[in-house]
């Protein structure tokens, strides 16, 4: 496992951060980012995908009411792949008419998805040789979070309570140099200055939120129950693998 | 329990300017002076808390006001978080083969 991974350095292969707004989507925005990414790495096809397809099509049908990254991946296969972004856009509320996936063509499908074990290790290997992975977790610290790596005892992020899906695209450890504290009200407060070995999440609330649409949690002690559900798409035959490696 | 104050004094100058400040940065607007007093109790309860947290984290993260300040942390959940996921993932093979004995 190389010691730092960043999917965001290589060319093309992050899409732009998506915001749910008011549709409790973000299961389905994490699946789609996940295939896009991993479509981008093994096709070097710069695609961008139907996450309305999803909703309208999911076989719960719960489409803004919440649902799961398992759920949006059997989706994809009952409907032989996903539409673009363009043909089939995302509304934030269920199509009246109910899934419109026969209508376009498929610009990116998947073979099988896989969960992996809930080790933060093997994660973060499959990570760097083979791309970014949905994680589901608790969300309870990110009302308040500007910046930094949280890390959390399971006291204060109960990692049983998993509740909001999000995008893996890296991870690192950081020199931190903690400045003084921003904000009027908040007093002046400085933190050591320490490094944290953190986890690179991608969140679905707008790049206006956390470090650009972006969070950090600390790896190592399953920070608010980040291995519980490790699932990623595989949208190759499981042929001899192609040598990837994630930029550092 | 309620989060108004029993503190009826003046509030601090600098929360009700921040609290416009974060009205304007984010497009709030509050049906009435109640709903208005209301927000401004959760936005001062999520500060505190912000800063709580801040002192708590073993890392370094900073805490401080974003776009959820105005929401409880219970509309938070309802509007963000999806339902919480299953203790196990739900079986996705069918059972194979049938019950009876014997049977192919």
């Amino acid at each position: 496992v190389p010691s730092t991974c960043d999917w965001r350095k290589a060319t093309n292969i992050i899409s732009s951060i998506k915001n749910q707004k008011t549709c409790k989507c973000c299961w389905a925005i994490a699946a789609a980012d996940n295939i896009e990414a991993l479509w981008r790495i093994r096709y070097h096809e710069f695609v961008e995908v139907s996450v309305q397809e999803l909703l309208d099509c999911d076989r719960c049908g719960n489409a803004c009411n919440g649902g799961f990254v398992w759920d949006a991946y059997v989706t994809v296969l009952n409907n032989s792949g996903l539409a673009s972004k363009q043909d089939y856009p995302f509304k934030g509320y269920p199509n009246p008419h109910g899934c419109l996936a026969k209508r376009y063509t498929k610009v990116a499908w998947i073979q099988d998805f896989t969960m992996l074990a809930s080790d933060e290790q093997v994660i973060a290997g499959y990570l760097a040789t083979h791309g970014p992975i949905t994680v589901t977790i608790n969300m309870k610290l990110l009302q308040g979070y500007q910046k930094g790596v949280i890390k959390a005892t399971p006291t204060t992020c109960d990692p049983q309570q998993v509740d909001h899906s999000v995008l893996l695209v890296g991870f690192g450890k950081g020199k931190e140099e903690e400045g003084m504290q921003s904000g009027t009200v908040l007093s002046q407060t400085r933190k050591p200055r320490r490094s944290v070995p953190y986890w690179i999440l991608k969140n679905s609330w707008g790049a206006e939120w956390g470090e650009n649409g972006y969070f950090r949690l600390y790896r190592g002690n399953n920070s608010c129950g980040i291995t519980k559900y490790p699932i990623t798409a595989r949208v190759d035959h499981p042929v001899k693998k192609l040598p990837i490696s994630c930029p550092p | 329990d309620s989060l108004l104050t029993k503190d009826t004094g003046p509030r601090p100058l600098e929360l009700t300017e921040v609290f416009k400040l974060f009205q304007i940065k984010y497009n709030r607007s509050y049906a009435n002076p109640a709903e208005y007093a209301h927000r401004l109790n959760i936005f001062a309860h999520n500060l505190a808390q912000a800063q709580r947290l801040q002192e708590e984290d073993l890392g370094t993260a900073e805490f401080g006001e974003t776009p959820f300040s105005d929401l409880t942390e219970e509309e938070f959940g309802q509007l963000y978080g999806h339902q919480k996921a299953p203790e196990r993932i739900p079986n996705m093979v069918k059972k194979v083969g049938s019950e009876k004995w014997g049977q192919p």
